[in-house]
């Protein structure tokens, strides 16, 4: 039942696929219902947004907007030689693109707001990306990055120190204390064998890591595999399969539409899009929640291709799809059922010290068990995240392959292969990470195993140091299995249709810093008006100085230092009086005209007028009451007359 | 940035150093904190150019505007890591690189 008369809608395949009934994000039914993400704010942290844009316009948050390249709070994209940052608005356009328009295309989530923050246009640093992820963190509650790392198979980089600080940050402080939403898309490293777990954003705990699949389900050849992805989303293939469809700028090359937008690129917005809808119609879901909801919902498909593996909590994974294709039906209406009580535990295990190096070869098995016991201090019992972190040395670092084995025996590889890594550097303290192992219980032993699978003659591999980072939840198997059934329950779309609503707990209030800053053109533009002003005034004094002198020289000094100005007939002449009436006069200058008619100051009936008037009130025609607070009319006659 | 002036702009190519204050006790710690900051930036021989966004206790001091040689440059990051490092009121503090991000 939903139609909208923006043209490009119909080949909007990831919204609606008429040709492959099924292939795509299943949203429809949830407008039906009117969740289009209302009353939440996404923000696309990227090379700008033009907010201009009729797609972009009416939902646009100048709020949660900034623009870091440029220093002022206005996102709009700059041209460029390349024609090329037209990369936010499209991602932009994916998520809250305005409906029934008559323009271009619709947004995942229509009806919410969309911010913009300018960043990758510039020099970027470290500082910079921290600012980015906490700005405007109680406005903006889910942030797109559709960006990393260069996937050329051989870097290995992600959020630095402040940066990591920021993610962690966002999560606690963020969205009123419920924690900032982090998308990140998982890599275009395909084609170089790159593995998403040597990009930091993509391995961090705090972020929601979303690949891509074509619109045959198929991981598409740019697309990166690792164990730390969360879930896939919809995006181009190769060129005999579809793109996604999206708002453009129309800056350049730009035509304000284009039916190419792809990559991962494109797949990270269509989940923040769908994470809007969650948190419609349930504020109050926490980071983690979030990401609960993410790996119960996300469907697994036939694709034999994708190594599924079911864990022990029942979880099918993959390295390619992450727990599977996110579906924006489930996904809403588990978030509508959802209660948070999960507190989140930390089980660290320290191993290793640079005494014990060994040679990789040699020591293929590092085997740590964690006892109930060692549990017992941060309550962890069910797995999250488990977080490796990694000093290794070898001569050439792609030739390291890594994998970790949870208590139940799930495999993750958390460092695959890289041909074309060849940096001589080893790890210098890379924390990998999995989400294989959700939902199974903490308790037994790991192992880390690596392999040197280079050629050289003399493996040169040493381990120095790893420690196994734990992150779970107090709920035990039992409580996993419940929280499942009670999601499947919802998904007939029961309690989206009955009104049925759970308490949502309102937040915290937490000041966010004054982000506002006057831009330098901003402040020359105040100083001149400043100096302006200033110069006005004191021309003005001068006159009305210079003008009450002369008017008290001819009045010969019989009314002291403040002359009445309208006294002056050379005032008038000159044109001053109407301008120093309202300063010491009480009469309207027209009135004055009409009545002062004599210059003769001394006869003027207006002063004892006013200045007999114990209990005055302003009448009308008075200007200068009207101006004037109340008090100072019924002062001294001094002070009336000047 | 929290002050009226990006990195970029305060000091376009220039050098910039992320510090981490240790966090003064008692009230009014926000205050001493802006106030330490501006002390050591200039003990630095630096600009603090403010907070890091939202992290509490981290600021950014950056190279002062104006004409700049190679030799200045490393006699200005010698002066700054010798004072950051030295200062017992420094948590960390770390030399502000360019990073590479590609779009995806």
């Amino acid at each position: 039942s939903v139609h909208f008369n923006d043209p490009k809608y119909p080949q909007q395949w990831h919204l609606n696929n008429r040709r492959s009934p099924g292939r795509d994000i299943n949203v429809t039914g949830v407008w039906e219902r009117n969740v289009t993400g209302r009353g939440v704010t996404v923000v696309v942290v990227d090379d700008g947004v033009e907010h201009t844009s009729q797609d972009i316009a009416p939902n646009y948050s100048p709020e949660g907007s900034y623009d870091l390249n440029s220093n002022d709070p206005d996102p709009m994209p700059h041209p460029d030689v390349e024609n090329d940052n037209h990369h936010g608005t499209r991602c932009a356009g994916e998520i809250a693109a305005v409906p029934n328009n008559s323009f271009c295309a619709v947004g995942v989530a229509y009806g919410s707001r969309i911010a913009g923050i300018r960043v990758l246009d510039g020099p970027l640093t470290d500082s910079m990306e921290a600012v980015a992820f906490n700005k405007h963190y109680q406005i903006n509650d889910i942030y797109s990055c559709s960006w990393g790392p260069d996937d050329d198979g051989k870097t290995v980089d992600g959020p630095h120190h402040l940066g990591k600080a920021a993610l962690q940050h966002g999560v606690m402080a963020g969205r009123q204390g419920f924690g900032s939403i982090f998308v990140v898309a998982s890599g275009n490293g395909g084609q170089h064998n790159d593995n998403c777990n040597y990009d930091g954003y993509a391995n961090s705990i705090y972020t929601v890591t979303i690949g891509a699949v074509d619109e045959e389900g198929r991981m598409p050849f740019y697309a990166e595999e690792c164990a730390s992805m969360l879930a896939v989303t919809f995006s181009g293939g190769d060129k005999m399969l579809r793109s996604i469809v999206t708002t453009d700028w129309d800056l350049q090359k730009g035509t304000g539409c284009t039916e190419g937008h792809t990559g991962t690129s494109a797949a990270a917005p269509l989940a923040a899009g769908m994470i809007a809808l969650m948190l419609q119609v349930r504020p109050c879901l926490t980071w983690r929640d979030v990401q609960h909801i993410i790996v119960f919902t996300a469907t697994q498909y036939e694709d034999r291709r994708a190594d599924w593996v079911t864990n022990e909590a029942g979880f099918s994974h993959s390295h390619q799809h992450g727990f599977g294709l996110l579906n924006a039906w489930r996904l809403v209406n588990a978030a509508k059922v959802n209660r948070h009580s999960r507190v989140w535990a930390a089980y660290v295990e320290c191993l290793g010290e640079a005494a014990h190096a060994s040679t990789i070869a040699c020591c293929p098995a590092c085997l740590p068990t964690v006892s109930r016991t060692d549990l017992e201090l941060s309550g962890l019992k069910t797995l999250e995240h488990v977080a490796v972190t990694v000093f290794a040395t070898h001569p050439r670092r792609g030739s390291l392959e890594l994998k970790l084995f949870c208590p139940s025996g799930m495999m993750s590889l958390i460092g695959a292969p890289r041909s074309m890594d060849s940096d001589p550097n080893g790890f210098n303290d890379w924390t990998f990470s999995t989400v294989r192992c959700w939902g199974e219980s903490a308790r037994g032993t790991y192992r880390l195993v690596i392999r040197d699978i280079g050629d050289e003659p003399v493996p040169a591999g040493l381990l120095w140091r790893w420690q196994l980072t734990l992150f779970g939840s107090v709920w035990s198997a039992v409580d996993i299995r419940d929280r499942q059934r009670l999601l499947e329950r919802a998904m007939s779309g029961k309690y989206l249709q009955d009104g049925f609503s759970l308490p949502c707990p309102p937040g915290l209030k937490i000041p966010e810093e004054d982000g506002y800053t006057i831009t330098p053109n901003t402040l020359k533009t105040l100083v001149l008006v400043g100096c302006f002003t200033i110069f006005w005034t004191a021309y003005y004094m001068l006159e009305v100085c210079l003008s009450h002198q002369r008017v008290a020289s001819r009045a010969g000094g019989r009314h002291g230092a403040c002359p009445r100005p309208h006294c002056s007939r050379k005032a008038r002449e000159e044109g001053t009086e109407l301008e120093s009436v309202p300063l010491c006069a009480s009469k309207d200058p027209g009135e004055v005209e009409a009545e002062g008619g004599s210059p003769a100051a001394p006869s003027n009936p207006l002063v004892p007028d006013l200045l007999d008037q114990v209990h005055w009130s302003p009448p009308q025609h008075v200007k200068c009451a009207v101006d004037a607070p109340p008090q100072h009319l019924l002062q001294g006659k001094e002070q009336q007359m000047c | 940035l929290t002050g009226t002036e990006g990195p970029a702009a305060l000091s376009p190519g220039g050098l910039s150093w992320a510090v981490h204050l240790r966090s003064p006790e008692g009230e009014g710690k926000e205050e001493t904190l802006e106030q330490q900051a501006e002390a050591l930036a200039q003990a630095a021989g630096l600009v603090n150019a403010g907070r890091i966004g939202e992290l509490h206790g981290h600021y950014l001091f950056v190279q002062p505007a104006g004409p700049k040689q190679d030799q200045q440059g490393e006699a200005i990051r010698q002066q700054a890591e010798a004072v950051l490092a030295g200062h017992e009121a420094v948590h960390w503090h770390s030399e502000q690189r360019l990073l590479k991000r590609a779009k995806r």
